[in-house]
C-alpha cells in the first residue's frame, strides 16, 4: 500500500485527515498539512481528548500539549501545559519558526503565544465543568496521586506526603477517552 | 490526542501531535505528546511514527523514536510499531497505548497493546490511491 503523498493519523478523526490532505493537495508543505490537520482536531475538540473543553485537571482547568517536527531539518517546536490558548499546534509551529528553542511550557508558553498574536481565552466549557464536577462528586476518582495522605483512592485533597510508601504499581483502569 | 504523519511525493516527512492530556491529571503534568521521540518523531531519511495512549508510561520508552530507527534498519512499519509496543509491554503488560508508523516510501502500519476495553485500534489514512480519508484498524 505504498502511495505518496500520504497522511495518516491516530484515532478515527477523519475531518483532521481531510484537512491535512487538502493542505497537501493545495500545495502546502508537510508541516502545513500536519499543522492544519491537528488544528482542525483542536477546533473540533476531537473525541474530547484534543483541544479546549476536555480533560480537566485536578483544579478543573484544561491545558494543552502539542508538538510538530520537520523530518528534513530535525527542527521541533513544542508547547506543554499551555493555558488559555486554543490553537496549541499553531503555537508549537511558532516555537519552531520564531525561536531557537524546542519546548516552551506553562504560563510562559502562553505569554509567548500572546506575543506571537494568538488570542487568550478560557478553555473551559460546560462539558469540562461537568466532567470536573462529576469527578469531585465521585471522591476525586480516578486519581493519579500515590503515597499521600489522605488516601487518594478514597478521598479528595489537599494531600500531604505519607511517611511510609506502599511498594508496587497499581494497574489503572483504561479509559479510552483519556489519552495522550 | 491526535498524532499525525504527513509525507509528500518527494519524501519530505513531518509529524505532529495535539492533546489536552489525561483527565484529572495533577496540575503541571505533561504527557508524551510534546516530547520528540515519545509522542511523535520524523526523519525524512527513514519515516515517522506517532503514539497515543497513557503518556505517563509511553514517554519512558521513546516508542516513536524506536519505531523510526527500526524502519531505518529496514523493518516494515507494522513490525516496527509492534516491536516498540512490545518493548513497553515487557515492563508494563497492562499499559494502554498504540502507535502508527510510516516509512519514507509511503508504507504504513500500526500496533496497539490489548487491554480490557481496548482490543482494536482505529486510525485514518489518506493517500493518492484513496484521495479521501479511509478508516483502518489493527487488532491489538
Amino acid at each position: 500500500h505504498a502511495s505518496l503523498p500520504l497522511v495518516i493519523n491516530t484515532w478515527p478523526f477523519g475531518d483532521a485527515t481531510a484537512a491535512a490532505w487538502s493542505s497537501l493537495q493545495a500545495g502546502g508543505s508537510v508541516l502545513d498539512a500536519v499543522e492544519k490537520g491537528c488544528a482542525r482536531c483542536e477546533a473540533d475538540q476531537c473525541d474530547g481528548s484534543v483541544g479546549y473543553g476536555g480533560s480537566p485537571d485536578e483544579t478543573g482547568e484544561t491545558t494543552l500539549d502539542a508538538m510538530i517536527m520537520n523530518g528534513d531539518t530535525m527542527e521541533v517546536g513544542a508547547v506543554a501545559d499551555l493555558r488559555r490558548i486554543k490553537n496549541a499546534i499553531g503555537v508549537a509551529r511558532a516555537v519552531m519558526e520564531h525561536t531557537y528553542h524546542t519546548l516552551l511550557v506553562g504560563e510562559s508558553a502562553s505569554v509567548f503565544a500572546e506575543n506571537m498574536g494568538f488570542i487568550a481565552e478560557d478553555l473551559t466549557t460546560n462539558k469540562s465543568r461537568s466532567i470536573y464536577s462529576q469527578w469531585l462528586k465521585g471522591n476525586c476518582q480516578p486519581n493519579y496521586r500515590k503515597n499521600v495522605f489522605p488516601d487518594p483512592s478514597k478521598y479528595c485533597g489537599p494531600y500531604k506526603p505519607r511517611a511510609t510508601r506502599k511498594p508496587g504499581r497499581r494497574a489503572r483502569r483504561t479509559n479510552i477517552h483519556s489519552h495522550d | 490526542t491526535i498524532g499525525m504523519i504527513a509525507i509528500d511525493e518527494d519524501g519530505h516527512v513531518a509529524a505532529g501531535t495535539s492533546t489536552n492530556g489525561a483527565r484529572h491529571k495533577v496540575p503541571g503534568r505533561v504527557g508524551d505528546s510534546p516530547i520528540a521521540g515519545a509522542g511523535a518523531y520524523a526523519d525524512s531519511s527513514a519515516g515517522a511514527a506517532a503514539a497515543t495512549g497513557n503518556g505517563d508510561i509511553m514517554m519512558r520508552f521513546l516508542p516513536s523514536y524506536l519505531a523510526v530507527e527500526l524502519m531505518r534498519a529496514r523493518a516494515d512499519p507494522s513490525a516496527a510499531c509492534k516491536t516498540a509496543i512490545s518493548r513497553i509491554k515487557r515492563h508494563y503488560p497492562e499499559f494502554f497505548g498504540a502507535l502508527i508508523c510510516a516509512n519514507a516510501t509511503g508504507h504504513y502500519g500500526a500496533a496497539c497493546n490489548k487491554v480490557p476495553g481496548f482490543s482494536q485500534f482505529h486510525y485514518m489514512v489518506s493517500d493518492s490511491k484513496s484521495n479521501i480519508p479511509l478508516l483502518k484498524s489493527v487488532d491489538c
